[in-house]
């Protein structure tokens, strides 16, 4: 160990086991952690995984494909049940790569299992968890994003032929960007405006196959393909669908919550925010995402600053520890601060969600607004200080922070995208003051507030 | 009339006190601001849209109140081991300390935070720094991330930086013949020219 690096340990007053044990929820899930972490660290396949940053976006594609599919059977062959196991092994293959498979094994499979009926799972579930399908979730569209009322992909139902015609009606309209849909996918879950017996109901998701299972060409009447280069995400195929008159089966609409019944009668949720239960639920995990990334790249300028010296403070005494300079620190800690802050939060909103789901699951709501105006509102500020923060670091490692051997960018070009997916931050934010006005005139007719909220009625003004 | 009880000692209550007032603040200035322009016939959603950078601003406050809230939760877990506490605490004052200074204005406007208390703000952060400036390294350490996974030359736990550079450096695709393929198709023509 290099030994500046060393006194910097041999210096400090408390042992960092115990601030992992707080991260990971105690010493038996950092020994856990530590063990799965240590199976993929001396896997010898792993070994022979090509180096990221010298790969072509087409090659990335293929070696992260590659990885997914060995990390699913090992997974597998190891008897991983536990998404949380799950996670930390396929993180040490792919950490901030990205995967092809990440959207089917979050937002498809979790739509499939929180909006699904019971027969309704009992089909698809077993199949995307075998990977007999690989599923993708197709809701923002080339012309329209967080406002989700505005999207136009139709499904018209037929009662006739008992079936719904989903249908691309404009240019504006066709999916974009969802995450592996462009050659990844060959199911997807869209989200579209229904209409039966003439009237429009609004959006509602419903399952389409999209490509051939024995050649995985695409199903005749839809259109899909990759989207092109991005900032970064070279593993995932981003997508555009364009769908003309494909006809799905009654059966294939989510009915957990709004349904069609045969004749075309349309029943309506208890809840209209129901349906966005998928973006709640990957918002909610966000915020920890971020405060990892941030994290990261703190450990990195941290290291980094108490090995490099640069220039005399007092002339002859030798180069100082980058670190020991009072502008290094104004840079590195309040980020690391931040860190630490996002990654609690992190924690805190992901319990709140598993909290919030279980009780709509025993039929109450009263808790969903409260977690949708929070989810938004720590995505968007947590993506955004993870992005600037994340930046400061790597400026703070002069010019070899613009090295790929720095690892900054590999990290900040998978931070940044939250900004803009899973709803636009400053939307997200307006979502979040919606909710805050609605709490305002709630506390001004004397109404009990959330406990998040109650402040409102405490202070004065 | 009210003012924040922040002092030099920076209590956790002092501060959770302070962000939660400005959030309050700002909460209600979006409201009476949106509440006078419908009574002078705006309509709602106009009304709403004409308020929204400071509905921007309210919604921001009210996230980083309930992230400072969290925060403190966690420094006064009874399970926090003794000797890690009082780092835990440092860092939650720089973050509280450190936002509450980015955004001051908003703390002062209603002179709920005092100019004088903002001073003292300021000299505390320099102190901050310096007071966990010994645990910088152990910190990043405590977050427990392999090598493998930041795939970093400089970020490295065994600080053997310039050595991984250097190895960086030369495995270079354009390091795999002495002289690039770019010299005879392109630079020689343009050198003998």
């Amino acid at each position: 160990v290099n030994p500046d690096l060393q006194n910097e340990r041999n210096k400090a007053t408390f042992d960092p086991i115990q601030l992992t044990y707080l991260l990971h929820n105690g010493p038996q899930q950092t020994r856990r952690k530590r063990y799965i972490q240590s199976l993929a660290l001396n896997d010898r396949v792993k070994q022979n995984f090509r180096t990221w940053t010298e790969l072509s976006r087409e090659e990335r594609y293929e070696e992260s494909m590659k990885k997914c599919i060995y990390c699913a059977d090992r997974v597998k062959e190891l008897g991983f049940k536990d998404p949380v196991d799950i996670y930390i092994y396929n993180q040490m293959f792919t950490g901030h790569e990205n995967s092809p498979f990440g959207l089917h094994n979050s937002m498809f499979t979790d739509v499939l299992t929180q909006q699904g009926t019971e027969e309704q799972k009992a089909k698809w579930l077993p199949l995307a968890k075998n990977y007999q399908i690989l599923g993708t979730y197709a809701q923002t569209e080339m012309g329209h994003g967080t406002f989700v009322r505005g999207l136009e992909t139709t499904a018209t139902y037929d009662p006739k032929t008992q079936e719904f015609v989903l249908n691309s009606p404009t240019l504006t309209s066709i999916k974009y960007w969802p995450g592996a849909l462009g050659k990844t996918s060959n199911h997807c879950i869209v989200i579209a405006q229904l209409y039966t017996q003439g009237h429009c109901h609004g959006l509602q998701p419903f399952i389409v196959p999209l490509r051939n299972l024995d050649n995985y060409q695409p199903l005749p009447g839809v259109e899909v393909g990759d989207i092109g280069l991005k900032f970064g995400y070279d593993a995932v195929d981003n997508g555009y669908l364009r769908l003309s008159n494909i006809r799905i089966p009654r059966e294939n609409m989510l009915m957990r919550y709004s349904k069609v019944t045969e004749d075309g009668v349309f029943i309506k949720p208890k809840n209209d925010k129901l349906l966005y239960g998928g973006m709640v639920m990957i918002r909610s995990f966000i915020t920890g995402d971020c405060g990892r990334g941030l994290s990261q790249a703190c450990t990195i300028a941290i290291r980094y600053s108490s090995v490099r010296h640069q220039t005399e403070v007092t002339p002859g005494k030798g180069e100082e520890k980058i670190l020991d300079y009072q502008t290094q620190q104004y840079k590195l800690f309040p980020a690391l601060s931040t860190a630490l802050a996002y990654l609690f939060a992190g924690n805190a909103i992901r319990e709140m969600y598993l909290r919030v789901m279980a009780d709509i699951n025993k039929g109450a709501l009263g808790e969903l607004p409260q977690l949708h105006a929070l989810s938004s509102g720590l995505k968007a500020c947590s993506s955004y200080a993870a992005s600037e923060m994340i930046e400061t670091c790597r400026m703070a490692c002069g010019g070899h922070g613009y090295s790929q051997a720095s690892g900054f960018p590999k990290i900040y070009v998978n931070v940044t995208p939250a900004c803009t997916y899973e709803g636009e931050n400053t939307v997200l934010l307006l979502q979040t003051a919606r909710y805050l006005m609605k709490c305002l005139n709630s506390s001004a007719q004397g109404e009990e507030l959330p406990t998040l909220m109650s402040y409102l009625n405490k202070s004065t003004g | 009339g009210k003012t924040s009880t922040i002092t030099d000692r920076l209590s956790l209550r002092s501060l959770v006190e302070a962000f939660e007032h400005r959030a309050a603040r700002l909460i209600r200035e979006c409201g009476s601001r949106i509440q006078t322009l419908t009574s002078r016939g705006m309509k709602p959603d106009v009304a709403l849209n004409s308020t929204s950078v400071q509905l921007v601003k309210a919604a921001t406050a009210h996230v980083e109140c309930c992230v400072v809230k969290i925060f403190v939760n966690e420094v006064e877990r009874k399970d926090v081991n003794p000797q890690l506490k009082p780092v835990l605490q440092a860092m939650c004052q720089l973050y509280t300390v450190y936002l509450l200074l980015q955004n001051s204005g908003e703390f002062m406007q209603d002179g709920f935070v005092t100019g004088q208390q903002v001073e003292v703000l300021n000299s505390k952060l320099l102190d901050l720094l310096s007071e966990i400036r010994p645990n910088a390294v152990a910190i990043v350490d405590g977050f427990d991330i392999p090598d493998a996974m930041l795939a970093s030359a400089l970020g490295r736990f065994d600080g053997q930086v310039y050595e991984a550079l250097y190895q960086y450096a030369r495995n270079s695709k354009l390091n795999k013949t002495e002289v690039s393929d770019a010299y005879y198709k392109h630079l020689k023509p343009f050198l003998d020219r």
